[in-house]
Protein backbone atom coordinates (compact mmCIF):
# COMPACT_ATOMS: atom_id res chain seq x y z
CA UNK A 1 0.00 0.00 0.00
CA UNK A 2 2.89 2.51 0.93
CA UNK A 3 4.67 2.09 -2.81
CA UNK A 4 0.90 2.55 -4.06
CA UNK A 5 0.50 6.12 -2.63
CA UNK A 6 3.81 6.72 -3.74
CA UNK A 7 3.41 5.95 -7.12
CA UNK A 8 -0.47 8.10 -7.23
CA UNK A 9 1.88 11.03 -5.66
CA UNK A 10 4.19 10.39 -8.63
CA UNK A 11 1.15 10.50 -10.96
CA UNK A 12 -0.51 13.39 -9.00
CA UNK A 13 2.64 15.72 -9.69
CA UNK A 14 3.13 14.64 -13.09
CA UNK A 15 -0.41 15.78 -14.00
CA UNK A 16 0.29 19.12 -12.16
CA UNK A 17 3.89 19.73 -13.74
CA UNK A 18 1.85 19.40 -17.33
CA UNK A 19 -0.75 21.65 -15.94
CA UNK A 20 1.32 24.29 -15.29
CA UNK A 21 4.75 24.47 -17.15
CA UNK A 22 4.00 25.64 -20.96
CA UNK A 23 6.94 23.71 -22.39
CA UNK A 24 7.94 20.32 -21.27
CA UNK A 25 10.80 18.01 -21.56
CA UNK A 26 9.68 15.57 -24.63
CA UNK A 27 8.64 18.22 -26.94
CA UNK A 28 12.07 20.57 -26.78
CA UNK A 29 13.85 17.86 -27.37
CA UNK A 30 11.57 17.06 -30.51
CA UNK A 31 12.23 20.72 -31.26
CA UNK A 32 15.88 20.08 -30.72
CA UNK A 33 16.93 17.12 -32.12
CA UNK A 34 15.03 18.89 -35.47
CA UNK A 35 12.07 15.81 -35.26
CA UNK A 36 9.14 18.99 -35.62
CA UNK A 37 9.44 19.57 -39.58
CA UNK A 38 8.41 22.83 -40.64
CA UNK A 39 8.27 24.60 -36.87
CA UNK A 40 11.74 24.57 -36.75
CA UNK A 41 13.03 27.78 -34.38
CA UNK A 42 14.41 30.61 -35.82
CA UNK A 43 17.90 30.80 -34.48
CA UNK A 44 19.57 33.59 -33.22
CA UNK A 45 23.32 33.63 -33.78
CA UNK A 46 24.14 37.41 -34.19
CA UNK A 47 23.13 40.81 -34.00
CA UNK A 48 20.93 40.69 -37.52
CA UNK A 49 19.18 37.48 -36.53
CA UNK A 50 18.67 39.12 -33.32
CA UNK A 51 16.61 41.54 -35.29
CA UNK A 52 15.32 39.30 -37.56
CA UNK A 53 14.08 36.75 -34.54
CA UNK A 54 11.59 39.67 -33.39
CA UNK A 55 10.00 39.85 -36.62
CA UNK A 56 9.65 36.32 -36.33
CA UNK A 57 7.85 36.54 -33.27
CA UNK A 58 5.84 39.04 -34.15
CA UNK A 59 4.52 36.92 -36.97
CA UNK A 60 3.30 34.60 -35.36
CA UNK A 61 0.72 33.52 -32.32
CA UNK A 62 2.48 33.45 -29.03
CA UNK A 63 1.41 29.95 -27.82
CA UNK A 64 0.21 29.04 -24.46
CA UNK A 65 -0.66 32.45 -23.31
CA UNK A 66 -3.92 33.08 -21.15
CA UNK A 67 -5.00 36.73 -20.85
CA UNK A 68 -6.28 35.53 -17.30
CA UNK A 69 -2.35 34.19 -16.36
CA UNK A 70 -0.41 37.77 -17.21
CA UNK A 71 -3.46 39.86 -15.35
CA UNK A 72 -2.14 38.13 -12.35
CA UNK A 73 0.91 39.52 -12.39
CA UNK A 74 0.34 42.92 -13.88
CA UNK A 75 -2.11 43.82 -10.83
CA UNK A 76 0.04 42.13 -8.29
CA UNK A 77 2.69 45.31 -8.96
CA UNK A 78 1.07 47.96 -10.34
CA UNK A 79 0.77 47.43 -14.08
CA UNK A 80 4.37 47.73 -15.12
CA UNK A 81 4.09 48.10 -19.07
CA UNK A 82 7.14 45.03 -18.72
CA UNK A 83 5.11 42.38 -17.89
CA UNK A 84 2.61 41.86 -20.25
CA UNK A 85 3.36 39.17 -22.36
CA UNK A 86 0.96 39.44 -24.95
CA UNK A 87 2.01 39.11 -28.90
CA UNK A 88 1.37 42.74 -28.81
CA UNK A 89 4.44 43.44 -26.86
CA UNK A 90 6.72 40.80 -28.81
CA UNK A 91 8.98 38.30 -27.36
CA UNK A 92 11.90 41.14 -26.69
CA UNK A 93 9.02 43.77 -24.43
CA UNK A 94 7.88 46.71 -25.40
CA UNK A 95 9.00 48.32 -28.71
CA UNK A 96 10.73 47.14 -32.30
CA UNK A 97 14.78 46.77 -32.02
CA UNK A 98 15.80 49.62 -34.53
CA UNK A 99 18.59 49.51 -36.46
CA UNK A 100 19.86 52.47 -35.05
CA UNK A 101 19.91 51.63 -31.47
CA UNK A 102 22.77 51.08 -29.62
CA UNK A 103 23.99 47.68 -28.50
CA UNK A 104 24.32 48.23 -24.97
CA UNK A 105 20.40 49.19 -25.28
CA UNK A 106 19.67 46.17 -27.13
CA UNK A 107 21.36 43.52 -24.37
CA UNK A 108 19.76 45.21 -21.64
CA UNK A 109 16.64 45.38 -23.25
CA UNK A 110 16.88 41.55 -23.88
CA UNK A 111 17.46 40.90 -20.37
CA UNK A 112 14.36 42.80 -19.35
CA UNK A 113 12.55 40.53 -21.19
CA UNK A 114 14.06 37.31 -19.87
CA UNK A 115 13.22 38.97 -16.58
CA UNK A 116 9.34 38.75 -18.07
CA UNK A 117 9.47 35.62 -18.33
CA UNK A 118 11.17 34.66 -15.69
CA UNK A 119 8.79 36.31 -13.75
CA UNK A 120 5.75 34.43 -15.72
CA UNK A 121 7.90 31.08 -14.82
CA UNK A 122 7.38 31.87 -11.20
CA UNK A 123 3.71 32.21 -11.58
CA UNK A 124 3.87 28.80 -13.15
CA UNK A 125 5.95 27.64 -10.07
CA UNK A 126 4.22 28.91 -7.72
CA UNK A 127 1.20 27.50 -9.18
CA UNK A 128 2.87 23.74 -9.35
CA UNK A 129 3.64 24.25 -5.41
CA UNK A 130 0.23 24.49 -4.29
CA UNK A 131 -0.02 21.43 -6.52
CA UNK A 132 1.88 19.57 -3.73
CA UNK A 133 0.09 17.67 -1.57
CA UNK A 134 0.20 19.30 2.11
CA UNK A 135 2.36 22.29 0.65
CA UNK A 136 -0.66 24.87 1.17
CA UNK A 137 -1.36 23.96 4.70
CA UNK A 138 2.14 25.26 5.86
CA UNK A 139 2.88 27.98 7.42
CA UNK A 140 1.91 31.00 4.69
CA UNK A 141 5.27 32.63 5.84
CA UNK A 142 7.26 29.12 5.29
CA UNK A 143 5.07 28.83 1.60
CA UNK A 144 6.24 32.40 1.34
CA UNK A 145 10.10 30.92 2.32
CA UNK A 146 10.11 27.81 0.18
CA UNK A 147 9.37 29.56 -2.80
CA UNK A 148 11.67 32.62 -2.16
CA UNK A 149 15.08 30.00 -1.75
CA UNK A 150 13.68 27.41 -3.96
CA UNK A 151 12.11 28.91 -7.26
CA UNK A 152 15.32 30.14 -9.13
CA UNK A 153 16.84 26.75 -8.61
CA UNK A 154 13.74 25.27 -10.36
CA UNK A 155 13.73 27.28 -12.84
CA UNK A 156 16.78 26.69 -13.62
CA UNK A 157 16.49 22.47 -13.95
CA UNK A 158 13.01 23.76 -16.17
CA UNK A 159 15.63 25.66 -18.44
CA UNK A 160 18.08 22.70 -18.78
CA UNK A 161 15.68 20.58 -21.09
CA UNK A 162 16.06 23.64 -23.31
CA UNK A 163 19.63 23.97 -23.53
CA UNK A 164 22.23 21.58 -25.37
CA UNK A 165 26.04 22.63 -25.58
CA UNK A 166 25.31 24.81 -28.54
CA UNK A 167 22.71 27.07 -27.20
CA UNK A 168 18.97 27.21 -25.84
CA UNK A 169 15.56 27.30 -26.92
CA UNK A 170 13.63 31.26 -25.68
CA UNK A 171 10.28 32.15 -26.23
CA UNK A 172 8.37 28.76 -26.03
CA UNK A 173 10.62 27.00 -28.42
CA UNK A 174 9.93 29.18 -31.08
CA UNK A 175 13.74 30.32 -31.06
CA UNK A 176 17.59 29.23 -30.61
CA UNK A 177 19.89 31.63 -29.48
CA UNK A 178 23.47 29.94 -29.44
CA UNK A 179 25.71 29.71 -26.73
CA UNK A 180 28.38 31.80 -29.06
CA UNK A 181 26.08 34.42 -29.55
CA UNK A 182 25.17 34.74 -25.86
CA UNK A 183 28.98 34.69 -25.26
CA UNK A 184 29.41 37.69 -27.41
CA UNK A 185 27.47 40.25 -25.43
CA UNK A 186 28.95 42.44 -23.54
CA UNK A 187 30.10 41.84 -20.20
CA UNK A 188 28.58 40.83 -17.51
CA UNK A 189 25.29 39.96 -19.68
CA UNK A 190 27.92 37.71 -21.54
CA UNK A 191 28.41 35.44 -18.31
CA UNK A 192 25.27 34.99 -16.58
CA UNK A 193 24.21 32.03 -19.28
CA UNK A 194 27.45 30.12 -19.32
CA UNK A 195 27.27 28.50 -16.24
CA UNK A 196 24.20 27.53 -16.95
CA UNK A 197 25.23 26.02 -20.09
CA UNK A 198 27.41 24.38 -17.97
CA UNK A 199 25.64 22.67 -15.35
CA UNK A 200 22.70 21.74 -17.89
CA UNK A 201 25.06 20.00 -20.19
CA UNK A 202 25.47 17.75 -17.46
CA UNK A 203 22.52 17.30 -16.02
CA UNK A 204 20.62 16.30 -19.29
CA UNK A 205 23.56 13.53 -19.05
CA UNK A 206 21.18 11.86 -16.66
CA UNK A 207 18.00 11.99 -18.70
CA UNK A 208 15.55 12.46 -16.75
CA UNK A 209 12.33 12.69 -18.52
CA UNK A 210 8.89 14.73 -17.31
CA UNK A 211 7.39 12.17 -15.32
CA UNK A 212 11.33 12.35 -13.13
CA UNK A 213 11.66 15.88 -13.15
CA UNK A 214 8.14 16.46 -11.47
CA UNK A 215 8.73 14.66 -8.62
CA UNK A 216 12.45 16.74 -8.46
CA UNK A 217 11.36 20.05 -8.51
CA UNK A 218 8.94 18.92 -5.85
CA UNK A 219 12.12 17.90 -4.04
CA UNK A 220 13.25 21.36 -4.68
CA UNK A 221 10.34 22.97 -3.65
CA UNK A 222 10.22 21.45 0.03
CA UNK A 223 13.52 21.77 1.65
CA UNK A 224 13.71 21.72 5.68
CA UNK A 225 16.83 24.04 5.61
CA UNK A 226 16.23 27.27 3.57
CA UNK A 227 16.79 29.87 6.12
CA UNK A 228 14.07 31.43 8.27
CA UNK A 229 11.95 28.74 7.98
CA UNK A 230 9.39 29.02 11.40
CA UNK A 231 8.34 25.59 11.27
CA UNK A 232 10.22 22.85 9.78
CA UNK A 233 9.18 19.35 10.83
CA UNK A 234 5.88 19.50 8.65
CA UNK A 235 7.94 20.22 5.45
CA UNK A 236 10.71 18.06 6.03
CA UNK A 237 8.05 15.11 6.20
CA UNK A 238 6.60 16.62 3.19
CA UNK A 239 9.56 16.40 1.52
CA UNK A 240 10.54 12.78 2.58
CA UNK A 241 6.99 11.84 1.22
CA UNK A 242 8.27 12.86 -1.83
CA UNK A 243 11.90 12.03 -2.11
CA UNK A 244 10.66 8.35 -1.41
CA UNK A 245 8.55 8.77 -4.60
CA UNK A 246 11.19 9.88 -6.41
CA UNK A 247 13.60 7.37 -5.26
CA UNK A 248 10.93 4.54 -6.10
CA UNK A 249 10.21 6.22 -9.51
CA UNK A 250 13.77 6.42 -10.61
CA UNK A 251 13.92 2.26 -9.83
CA UNK A 252 11.02 1.77 -11.56
CA UNK A 253 12.14 4.33 -14.58
CA UNK A 254 15.75 3.87 -14.80
CA UNK A 255 16.30 0.23 -13.81
CA UNK A 256 20.24 0.36 -15.13
CA UNK A 257 20.78 3.50 -13.61
CA UNK A 258 21.63 2.69 -10.16
CA UNK A 259 23.23 5.92 -8.77
CA UNK A 260 20.94 8.03 -10.34
CA UNK A 261 18.84 8.94 -7.25
CA UNK A 262 22.60 9.71 -5.39
CA UNK A 263 23.27 11.82 -8.24
CA UNK A 264 20.18 14.02 -8.22
CA UNK A 265 20.72 14.57 -4.52
CA UNK A 266 24.23 15.91 -5.49
CA UNK A 267 22.75 18.43 -8.05
CA UNK A 268 20.04 19.96 -5.35
CA UNK A 269 23.50 20.63 -3.39
CA UNK A 270 25.11 21.95 -6.83
CA UNK A 271 22.21 24.22 -7.46
CA UNK A 272 22.63 26.47 -4.72
CA UNK A 273 26.30 27.62 -5.45
CA UNK A 274 24.71 28.43 -9.26
CA UNK A 275 21.78 30.52 -7.62
CA UNK A 276 24.28 32.30 -5.41
CA UNK A 277 26.76 33.05 -8.29
CA UNK A 278 23.36 34.52 -10.18
CA UNK A 279 22.17 36.87 -7.71
CA UNK A 280 25.42 38.42 -6.75
CA UNK A 281 26.05 38.83 -10.84
CA UNK A 282 22.27 40.67 -10.70
CA UNK A 283 23.66 42.62 -7.97
CA UNK A 284 26.47 43.93 -9.89
CA UNK A 285 23.70 44.59 -12.73
CA UNK A 286 22.03 46.31 -10.67
CA UNK A 287 24.97 48.82 -9.53
CA UNK A 288 26.77 49.05 -13.09
CA UNK A 289 23.41 49.59 -15.33
CA UNK A 290 21.83 52.52 -14.42
CA UNK A 291 19.09 52.13 -16.91
CA UNK A 292 17.90 48.88 -15.62
CA UNK A 293 14.97 48.17 -14.08
CA UNK A 294 14.44 44.78 -12.10
CA UNK A 295 11.34 43.38 -11.75
CA UNK A 296 9.15 43.55 -8.62
CA UNK A 297 8.74 40.09 -8.50
CA UNK A 298 12.30 39.11 -8.86
CA UNK A 299 13.29 42.13 -6.76
CA UNK A 300 11.05 40.20 -4.01
CA UNK A 301 12.96 37.03 -4.36
CA UNK A 302 16.50 38.01 -4.68
CA UNK A 303 16.50 40.86 -1.74
CA UNK A 304 18.57 39.12 1.23
CA UNK A 305 18.64 35.51 -0.75
CA UNK A 306 22.59 35.06 -0.14
CA UNK B 1 7.89 38.04 5.70
CA UNK B 2 4.47 38.12 4.00
CA UNK B 3 5.26 42.25 3.95
CA UNK B 4 8.21 41.84 2.24
CA UNK B 5 7.47 39.73 -0.24
CA UNK B 6 3.82 41.02 -1.36
CA UNK B 7 4.05 39.86 -5.08
CA UNK B 8 4.71 36.27 -3.96
CA UNK B 9 2.19 36.30 -1.26
CA UNK B 10 -0.61 37.39 -3.43
CA UNK B 11 0.78 34.46 -6.25
CA UNK B 12 -0.02 32.00 -3.43
CA UNK B 13 -3.30 33.26 -2.29
CA UNK B 14 -4.87 33.88 -6.04
CA UNK B 15 -7.64 31.47 -6.78
CA UNK B 16 -7.38 32.56 -9.98
CA UNK B 17 -6.13 28.85 -10.80
CA UNK B 18 -7.81 26.41 -8.70
CA UNK B 19 -6.07 23.15 -8.75
CA UNK B 20 -8.67 21.37 -9.91
CA UNK B 21 -6.37 18.29 -11.18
Amino acid sequence: PEAADLRALARHLFRAYLKYFPLTKQPTRAILSGKTGDNAPCVIHDMKSLMEGEQFINCRQMPFQEQQQTSVLTAAHGGLTEVHMGSDYGVWGMTSISGQEPQNAVELRFFQSCQSRSAEAVREVTEFAKSIPGFTDLDLNDQVTLLKYGVIEVLIIMMSPLMNKDGTLISYGQIFMTREFLKSLRKPFCQMMEPKFEFSVKFNTLELDDSDMALFLACLILRGDRPGLLNVKPIEKLQETVLHSLELQLKLNHPDSLQLFAKLLQKMTDLRQIVTDHVHLIQLLKKTEVDMCLHPLLQEIMKDLY
Amino acid sequence: LKEKHKILHQLLQNSTSPVDL
